[in-house]
């Protein structure tokens, strides 16, 4: 039996439409610990880590770890027919091929059920190793949004490079190309709007906007997304979900042909 | 031009 009821319900709403563009079907892991979900997109280019930590629900019942085979694109449509404030409650008994998403209005004079039908799914779980990154950028997730979108308007790519001066965002393409510098400020009244470098050694990487405009779907659910680079790792994009978890991407880099 | 690179160089299937 597994019963687990999030006070925020528009918080699982948001978590399907900044991950269902990048993965169509994946599995949720429910244990002791939170409701969990890794996936890879189908190139096996980028994966997506979500960790809603046990404690962030206002119920938490998970007799025994359960994977649930969700389609996120028909989960995404369940959760759209929640409002706003609503609750929102997932249950599933054992064995069962079904799951339920209740919906109940703030002032409880609305109930709603929807029944999603579960799917296998063979999916390979990888293993991420904790790891030192050699620089680690805390901005604005607005910010961080704003420069992906407008680069991908000029080139294909995006070259990041942390360097004692900051933070640069470089693309080219046929018409032109495009640099965004953001230099450390944290002389700003709100933590939130600050830009933070921690830098061990200069590093500087090439990824695909393409994907770094998926990630930034996640904007929503933080107002800060942290960025850590390593030149031997795939880039982490973090959006923490506050008092709950995170949702974590990661996207491999490209190299020289 | 670059090459794109899987996660598999990186990760490992638990």
């Amino acid at each position: 039996m597994l019963e687990l009821r999030l006070v925020q319900g528009n918080l699982l709403k948001k978590v399907l439409e900044a991950v269902k563009d990048l993965v169509t079907d994946a599995n949720f892991d429910c244990s002791s610990t939170g409701f969990s979900l890794q996936a890879m997109d189908s190139s096996h280019v980028a994966l997506v880590a979500l960790l809603l930590r046990s404690e962030g629900f206002e119920h938490y019942r998970c007799d025994r770890n359960v994977s649930m085979g969700m389609n996120l694109n028909n989960m995404a449509k369940m959760l759209k027919c929640a409002g706003n404030d609503d609750i929102v409650t997932i249950k599933a008994d054992d064995g069962s091929d079904t799951v339920t998403f209740m919906f109940e209005s703030p002032n409880q004079d609305k109930i709603a059920d929807f029944e999603m039908k579960l799917m296998d799914i063979d999916s390979e779980h990888l293993g991420i190793p904790e790891a030192e990154y050699h620089a680690i950028v805390r901005m604005p997730s607005s910010e961080f949004a704003r420069i992906c979108k407008d680069l991908s308007s000029i080139g294909d790519t995006v070259v990041i490079s942390v360097t004692k001066e900051g933070v640069k965002f470089s693309t080219r393409g046929d018409i032109g190309n495009a640099n965004v510098v953001c230099r450390q400020n944290t002389t700003v009244d709100k933590p939130e709007e600050s830009t933070t470098i921690e830098m061990h050694e200069p590093v500087s990487l090439t990824f695909a906007l393409r994907y770094m405009n998926s990630f930034t779907k996640a904007t929503p659910l933080s107002s800060t997304v942290t960025i850590s680079l390593s030149s031997e790792l795939p880039v982490v994009v973090e959006y923490k979900i506050a008092e709950m978890g995170y949702i974590r991407f990661y996207l491999a880099p490209k190299i020289e042909d | 031009s670059h090459k794109q690179q899987k996660l598999f160089a990186f990760f490992t299937i638990k």
